[in-house]
């Protein structure tokens, strides 16, 4: 998989739609303190299915949908869209989890939720969070569980313990860590 | 499984020293287990020795030696269960000129690889973008994509 | 004593509104007492509000107005209680430009009462500096001190 | 009471007799990583009575001897010694603490131990540690406890609580902290 736009509205400090191209190999984002730069990755590890608000630096889930400001009433609203490209063919079912992260591993069944995406076709991945708690999971436009959205990146290496985002202020912690919190870092990446 | 930690434990442990001298310029650093005798349930310890220093306990290093040494752990991991993307925010904060350069090659070295996404108010880490983004407020509290020029 | 409390409070809260002011340019930054109503034993809420921004949980603050905040809070408390002199070690390693010339500009102020001696990377803030003493490793492991030339 | 001078030997990486004049009203410590700049902070921090390791960054005491490098052999004491100067008639006796922060609060007696400076006159304070675990505290030279050193600075506004020295990644702890913790450093200054 690879990395291909971000597309955010009503999230965080980004009330407008706003896109992203991540077109390139390296990506730098840049910008004065609280412009919303941390915001941005911020968008990317809630669609990728973040389910704790204090890891999005929030004391509940609600956090994360615009507040408003002085001269703009608060939205309704948050929602985020990822697009991949499949670089290999990928397919997510019953345990056959991903060409590119085959680690062998023979994940328990979901209830049926079939994606294959060929080489070089886009994967949409769509995440909205209403202010009345209620949540809607997108996968290629489908409304499909959280856990379903959980399970596929759980098989390109965006699973739980992954290492993909390091976030600010956070890159010192494996070595402020205890030893058994430590090796339960490496246990993950086993 | 047993068998399956140890060859985790022991190919990130090969990447972190490798990454370690790279980012250091020299020196050495590597993981070690605390009870070498119980593999299935040792916790692990940092030991790390920035070039021409004596080895000791890694909370003496220095602010910038200590976020070296996480960054060369964290890629290390990296490198063993590769994602698709990695994000790195403001990773950068506390290393000086000469240890961003060397952060910036590495990256640039692991980009053969994995896209990356750097935030950063240095510089020298922006150099090695393909692509920059900025982000402003112009509109206090809302958040603007612009193109940016790099001097 | 209940009474020594309350002023200290307050006198630090005074402070803390205005440096806060000061730093980011506008907004608003307060402690609050977490019960009112029970001054002995309330625990200390602290709400800050960059200009132009809604008033918020500090944790949704970026790294650079939570940097700004604390500043602001630990200069109040540091000019309730001055000591006769006041040690910063990298401050502002989250700070962008725009901040540390404030942040500087504040120091500056202070230091009319106060010695302060700064430890940091940035060139900006070098610059408000009487002197500058540079720190090196020639010999590995060994540090020296040199005299520092500003470019 | 005024900073002028800090003498260093033997303590962290500065093994060789080191001096540092703070007769300047703002002064820049600057340098690459790793070369000493915090570990000047924290003689500062020592020789004025600390005795908790973890907040020298170390896991005991014995860690801020110089402990050798591949060229040189470690070293068998750390020594500091800081020289400050009276900006006013200053004393330490029975409570009476320092004509400079006169807080009005009059402290237990301390066991005779008395010290008057007047205006424009020296003090100097100066910490030993041994390798053999022997520590050893002056005034002016003379032989004291640490105790005296940690009451004298009590008075001037750089005892418990103080928050003259932010170190290094510590800025953002009072945000951090639970509001009852907060609610401590408040009282350490009131
Ligand atoms: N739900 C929300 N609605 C509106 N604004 C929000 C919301 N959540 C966070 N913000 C604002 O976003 C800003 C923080 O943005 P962000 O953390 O992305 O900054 P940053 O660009 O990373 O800055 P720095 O360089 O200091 O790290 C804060 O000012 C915060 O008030
Ligand atoms: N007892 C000791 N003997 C010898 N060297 C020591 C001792 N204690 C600490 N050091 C060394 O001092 C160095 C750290 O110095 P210090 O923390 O002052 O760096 P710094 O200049 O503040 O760097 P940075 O800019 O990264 O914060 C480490 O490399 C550490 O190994
Ligand atoms: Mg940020
Ligand atoms: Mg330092």
């Amino acid at each position: 998989l690879k990395l291909e736009k971000l597309e955010l509205r009503g999230f965080k400090s980004f009330c407008e739609h706003t896109e992203l191209d991540f077109t390139e190999t390296i990506t730098a984002i840049v910008g004065p303190n609280g412009c919303g730069k941390s915001n941005l990755a911020d968008s990317i590890t809630w669609v990728l299915g973040e389910q704790s608000a204090r890891l999005l630096r929030g004391s509940k889930m609600e956090d994360v949908i615009f507040q408003g400001t002085h001269h703009r009433p608060p939205i309704g609203v948050a929602e985020v869209t990822l697009t991949l490209v499949a670089r290999q063919d990928f397919s997510t079912n019953n345990g056959h989890r991903g060409g590119e992260q085959a680690d062998g591993a023979i994940g328990e069944p979901t209830s049926g939720f079939e994606l294959t995406v060929a080489a070089g076709e886009r994967l949409t991945v769509g995440r909205r969070l209403y202010r009345s708690g209620e949540s809607e999971y997108l996968l290629n436009g489908r409304r499909v569980r959280l856990r379903d959205i959980q399970d596929l990146f759980a098989g390109t290496g965006l699973g739980p313990g992954h290492y993909a985002i390091i976030g600010q202020g956070h890159v010192e912690e494996i070595l402020t860590a205890k030893p058994y919190e430590r090796r339960s870092v490496i246990e993950d990446a086993a | 499984s047993r068998q399956r930690f140890v060859e985790a434990f022991q190919a990130i442990n090969r990447y972190f020293m490798e990454t370690f001298q790279e980012l250091f310029g020299g020196g050495q650093g590597q993981m070690v287990l605390v009870d070498e005798a119980n593999p299935l349930e040792s916790g692990i310890e940092i030991i790390a020795q920035p070039p021409g220093k004596r080895l000791q306990n890694i909370m003496l290093l220095s602010g910038g030696e200590k976020s070296l040494t996480a960054i060369a752990l964290l890629l290390a991991i990296f490198r063993y269960r590769p994602s698709p993307f990695c994000i790195l925010d403001e990773v950068d904060s506390q290393l000086d000129d000469v240890n961003i350069k060397r952060f910036s090659e590495k990256i640039k070295e692991m980009s053969q690889r994995t896209q990356f996404i750097i935030i950063t108010h240095n510089k020298t880490t922006m150099q090695i973008a393909d692509a920059l983004h900025g982000v402003t407020m112009e509109e206090p509290g809302i958040s603007k994509l612009v193109s940016v020029r790099l001097k």
